[in-house]
């Protein structure tokens, strides 16, 4: 489920909010702790110019040029995670034990174009 | 054929896999979340970016690396008193099934606790204490004590706490499918005393739970300090 996007909407690429709900897909009996997360997700453009807050490469610059060129043959960068935090999850493995693991990678913080 | 309602879809079982999971979890009989997994995760949840990116593959609370806490339940039972020496008050088998931890997982820590109902086992009178041995036993067949055999752990009390800690990671350097322990607890003291140790013995039954927490560094962590 997704709360309600934010009321400006800008086509650049950006951190687009996504809440994850364990029991919507299906895992709260055994996921003790969150019961969901702002996991988030990466959306919009990366058009040319490519500007400096779109966390861009050198690689992708000159992407995005040759795309502005050869739109047909070449494709704009994408719009990807650059920047990921952990979360921590309490669970209950298959043997009952009570377990917390910490998960790298699970929220994304900063979107780029890559 | 038709796809069973208890089978995962391979989107599911993908995601698992990616949790460092081999199949959907279905707790039988959830038990309570011990307080130190709960203070663990809510201190985690309150850190600011920098330091929970910093402190992911460490668990700051106990000082050691690792991202991976479990807590093993102890499913062992109580053993016949045998041959006692002295008051032996309390045998019992401790037994855990570590069959979950993977192949490549490293263990930094291994901690287990014993839990009294209350602050029992008061030593009575001057020279009482109480005697606490721990024995690695092996996990096939009924553990026999052995004369002469040495205690992984030896401990005297003159008064046992509610709750007891100790730090079982050298026994557990390579641990195996599961860990046998056998705990003893006497009591001892002067000569003519023993209406007063067989007292002190009489509380045997506060004895309320035992648990292994067990800190693990798992693969994700091991990968990214091999990178580093």
């Amino acid at each position: 489920s997704a709360p309600s996007p934010p009321l400006t909407p800008s086509p650049l690429c950006k951190p687009r909010r996504l809440y994850i709900s364990f029991s919507d897909v299906g895992w709260e009996n055994w996921i003790i702790a969150p019961q969901g997360y702002l996991a988030n997700y990466c959306g919009g453009d990366c058009p040319f110019p490519l500007a400096a807050e779109l966390n861009s490469t050198n690689h992708a610059v000159l992407q995005t040029m040759v795309h502005s060129l050869d739109p047909q043959g070449t494709p704009q960068p994408c719009c990807v995670p650059v920047r990921l935090s952990p979360i921590s999850m309490l669970y209950y493995d298959n043997s009952d034990n009570v377990v917390l693991r910490h998960y790298q990678d699970m929220v994304v913080d900063e979107c780029g174009c890559r | 054929s038709p796809v069973l309602a208890t089978e995962l879809s391979p989107q599911e079982n993908s995601l698992l896999k990616s949790l460092g999971l081999s199949a959907k979890p279905s707790p039988k009989k959830p038990v309570p979340v011990p307080p130190v997994l709960w203070r663990m995760f809510q201190k985690r949840k309150a850190l600011p970016w920098p330091d929970k990116e910093r402190d992911s593959c460490r668990v700051e609370e106990l000082n050691v690396p690792g991202d991976i806490v479990r807590v093993f339940a102890d499913q062992g039972r109580f053993l016949p008193e045998g041959q006692p020496q002295g008051w032996l008050c309390l045998r019992k088998l401790l037994f855990f099934n570590l069959s979950v931890l993977e192949e490549g997982e490293r263990l930094t820590m291994a901690q287990l606790e014993l839990q009294f109902h209350h602050n029992s086992y008061q030593a009575p009178g001057p020279g009482q204490v109480l005697e606490l041995r721990l024995y690695q036993a092996s996990p096939r067949g009924l553990p026999q004590p052995q004369p002469g055999r040495r205690p992984l752990v030896e401990r005297s009390f003159v008064h046992l706490h509610k709750s007891l800690l100790f730090n079982l990671s050298a026994a557990l350097k390579m641990p195996g499918r599961s860990l046998a322990l056998v705990l003893e607890i006497s009591a001892s003291g002067r000569a003519g005393a023993s209406g007063s140790l067989r007292s002190l013995c009489a509380s045997a039954d506060a004895f309320s739970a035992t648990s292994l927490l067990v800190v693990t560094l798992g693969q994700q962590c091991r990968a990214g300090r091999s990178r580093r």
